[in-house]
C-alpha cells in the first residue's frame, strides 16, 4: 500500500517571467506585497 | 474575509513552485499535473468551463464525461492580488498511481486571473497540509487516503533532486512509506508544533563566522510548494548582506557567481541537529542568455503568527534533505538526501 509519484522539475513561473523580461511588469501589476502574505494567518487589525 | 485572505497567500507562492507530478480525476480518468504542496491543503484543477486565457494552456476537467462525478453546489474563491480565482466544488474519484481515492472533494477553477497560470507548467495543486488549512470543505486528499485505509503507513516522503539534467527521477513523492534508498544516515524526527502547516520548532540559524539568527528559537514550515528559504525581513536582509547579495528591481537578490567559493556556510539547527547548506546549495544558478545568473536562495517573508517569527524551508532546503511527513505521530523526519 504505497505509491511512488515521479516528480518533474521545471523552471518556476518567476524564472520564466524573468527570462521573458516580464517579471518587473508583472510584479508592478500584481502588488508585490501580496507575496509576503501567504503564511500570515491573522494580521492584527490596522496592519498596513 | 480571513478565509479568503488565507487562501490568497497560497496562490501567489506558486510563482516559485517547481516540482509537479501526475494524478487523474474522474471515471474514466482525466489526467492532470499538479504541485504536491505541503503548504496548502486543497485539491483544485481547471474546469472545462473555465473561460480564462490561462485555462486554454492547461488540461481541463470535464465533469460531464465522468460517471462518478458528484456536483457539490458550493463555490469557492481564492483572492489573488488584482483578481480572484473562482471555482465550483465537486466530488469524484481521484487516482494517484495505482491508488484510488473515492468521493474526494476538490475544486474546479472556472476563472483564473492574470498571467501567472498562463506560464505555469502545472494544471493544478494538490495540498498535503493539515485539514485545518483547507479552504474547500471536506477532507484533504491524504486525509481521505487515511480514512479509506488506502495506505498502510500514515506517512509520505519527498525526494527532490536539484540536478535535473542528469538525475532520474528529478523528484519522487512516496505516499504511504519511506524510501530508504533515497537518504544516507539516520532520520532526525521533529514534532509538529502546530497542526496546520507542517510546522516545527527551529533552534537557530547560524552563519559561518558571522553570528546567528533566532538565537532563542523560532518556528519553521517545511513547504514543497515554494523554492526558496524565507525568513523575517530583518534577519534575511542581514543574511543577504553577509553573503554579499544585492537587490534587483524585482525584489530578488543576486550574487556574483565567481564569489561562490568564498561565501559562508549557513546552518539550520532543528531538534539539536545541524543542517548545513553550502553556497553552492543555497545559491540558485539560472541560465540567462549565454551567462548564468546567481540568485540568493533566501527571501524575506514577514509572518505574523501566534508562534512568533517564522521561517519557510522550501526546495532550496528540501533538495538537500530527504523529508518524511508523518501524520500518525505528527512529526517530520529529515535525513541527508
Amino acid at each position: 500500500a504505497m505509491v511512488r509519484v515521479a516528480l518533474r522539475r521545471v523552471p518556476s513561473i518567476r524564472a520564466q517571467l524573468r527570462t521573458q523580461g516580464l517579471l518587473e511588469d508583472f510584479l508592478k501589476e500584481h502588488r508585490p506585497d501580496m507575496f509576503n502574505r501567504r503564511y500570515a494567518q491573522c494580521f492584527p487589525p490596522g496592519t498596513p | 474575509s480571513l478565509r479568503l485572505r488565507r487562501s490568497s497567500e497560497k496562490i501567489y507562492n506558486f510563482m516559485d513552485a517547481q516540482y509537479y507530478g501526475e494524478i487523474s480525476v474522474g471515471s474514466p480518468p482525466q489526467n492532470f499535473s499538479v504541485i504536491f504542496d505541503t503548504g496548502s491543503a486543497d485539491l483544485w484543477v481547471p474546469s472545462s468551463y473555465c473561460v480564462s486565457q490561462a485555462c486554454a494552456f492547461h488540461r481541463r476537467f470535464k465533469a460531464f464525461e465522468s460517471k462518478t462525478f458528484q456536483h457539490d453546489g458550493r463555490s469557492f474563491g481564492i483572492h489573488y492580488g488584482s483578481g480572484h480565482l473562482l471555482g465550483v466544488m465537486g466530488r469524484d474519484t481521484v487516482k494517484i498511481g495505482d491508488m484510488t481515492i473515492l468521493n474526494q472533494e476538490f475544486g474546479e477553477s472556472v476563472y483564473e486571473p492574470g498571467s501567472v497560470f498562463v506560464t505555469a507548467k502545472f494544471d493544478g495543486v494538490l495540498g498535503l497540509a493539515y485539514q485545518s488549512l483547507a479552504e474547500i470543505l471536506g477532507n484533504p486528499v491524504f486525509d481521505n487516503m487515511l480514512a479509506q485505509k488506502i495506505v498502510d503507513q500514515p506517512v509520505f516522503s519527498f525526494y527532490l533532486s536539484r540536478r535535473t539534467r542528469t538525475s532520474n527521477p528529478q523528484g519522487e513523492l512516496l505516499l504511504g512509506g519511506i524510501d530508504e534508498t533515497m537518504y544516507n544516515g539516520s532520520i532526525n524526527w521533529l514534532p509538529v508544533s502546530v497542526k496546520r502547516y507542517w510546522q516545527v520548532e527551529m533552534d537557530s540559524v547560524v552563519v559561518q563566522g558571522a553570528g546567528s539568527f533566532c538565537p532563542s528559537g523560532c518556528h519553521a514550515i517545511l513547504d514543497t510548494g515554494t523554492s526558496l528559504i524565507g525568513g523575517p525581513t530583518r534577519d534575511v536582509m542581514r543574511l543577504q548582506q553577509l553573503i554579499g547579495a544585492t537587490p534587483t528591481n524585482n525584489g530578488e537578490f543576486v550574487i556574483d557567481c565567481t564569489r561562490l567559493s568564498s561565501l559562508p556556510r549557513i546552518t539550520f539547527i532543528l531538534g539539536g541537529k545541524e543542517y548545513t547548506l553550502t553556497s553552492e546549495q543555497y545559491v540558485r544558478k539560472e541560465a540567462f542568455g549565454i551567462n548564468d545568473l546567481c540568485f540568493s536562495g533566501f527571501q524575506a517573508f514577514d509572518i505574523i503568527s501566534p508562534e512568533g517569527p517564522m521561517w519557510i524551508l522550501g526546495d532550496v532546503f528540501l533538495t538537500e534533505f530527504y523529508s518524511i511527513f508523518d501524520r500518525g505521530l505528527d512529526r517530520i523526519g529529515l535525513a541527508q538526501a
